[in-house]
């Protein structure tokens, strides 16, 4: 369900992106540290195979993501208005890399950058979310985008508290910053639930 | 395979 959502996501971005002709309120930045999160995290794509599915996956993950920036940086540029998109992306890069280099299941290269890639996702969200809040409302297509992506972490943790009990399994780095990731959306979540869900625009108060 | 965790979850 939750890679259902992730996948939904990324369907309902695009279909705003064509049917609007713009990417007007999406955060080029976010878009930029999803293609960094996945090309960090799914580098393992040519050595450790786990299904079909999970390969799939991935591939389209990367592929969406970096078709995404293609169309805000080339095909929709002028609807992009970076004086909005202000949040500075250091401000999470180091710091991830950090916990990447400190929290880790081994100390090589690889398995750093999966987590960094892991807690950059957590985290990836701040610059839409900021630009959000700079703006105060969302077209409602944008609303559902950013709906999708939230809840497809939130769905994750019913299925650690599943594998935890039935195959003894926790990924505790997953965990922590998947519950992280989850707990930035909660303001989002509020205002979607009680204004957008009610059909009401969404607008945060002044 | 010898990952210390499953890295199986996307």
């Amino acid at each position: 369900a939750g890679d259902i959502s992730h996948l939904a996501s990324i369907v309902i971005l695009l279909h705003k992106i064509y049917t609007s002709h713009s990417c007007r309120g999406i955060s080029f930045k976010t878009q930029a540290l999803y293609v960094l999160v996945f090309l960090t995290r799914y580098l393992d794509l040519f050595w450790h195979w786990v299904s079909l599915y999970n390969t799939a996956m991935k591939v389209f993950f990367i592929a969406s993501s970096v078709y995404v920036l293609y169309l805000m940086k080339y095909k929709y540029r002028p609807t992009h208005d970076p004086s909005i998109d202000t949040f500075k992306v250091e401000y999470l890069l180091g710091p991830c890399l950090i916990l990447g280099l400190i929290f880790n299941y081994e100390f090589k290269f690889t398995e750093i950058l999966w987590s960094f890639s892991i807690w950059l996702e957590a985290v990836a969200i701040l610059p839409q979310l900021f630009m959000l809040q700079r703006t105060g409302e969302a077209e409602a297509i944008t609303t559902h985008y950013l709906a999708a992506l939230g809840a497809y972490r939130a769905l994750y943790i019913p299925n650690w508290i599943w594998r935890y009990f039935g195959d003894n399994v926790v990924d505790p780095i997953a965990v922590v910053a998947g519950l992280v990731q989850t707990g930035l959306y909660l303001d989002f979540f509020y205002v979607y639930f009680t204004k957008v869900l009610q059909g009401q625009k969404f607008e945060l108060p002044a | 395979d010898d990952l210390p965790v499953f890295h199986d979850e996307l």
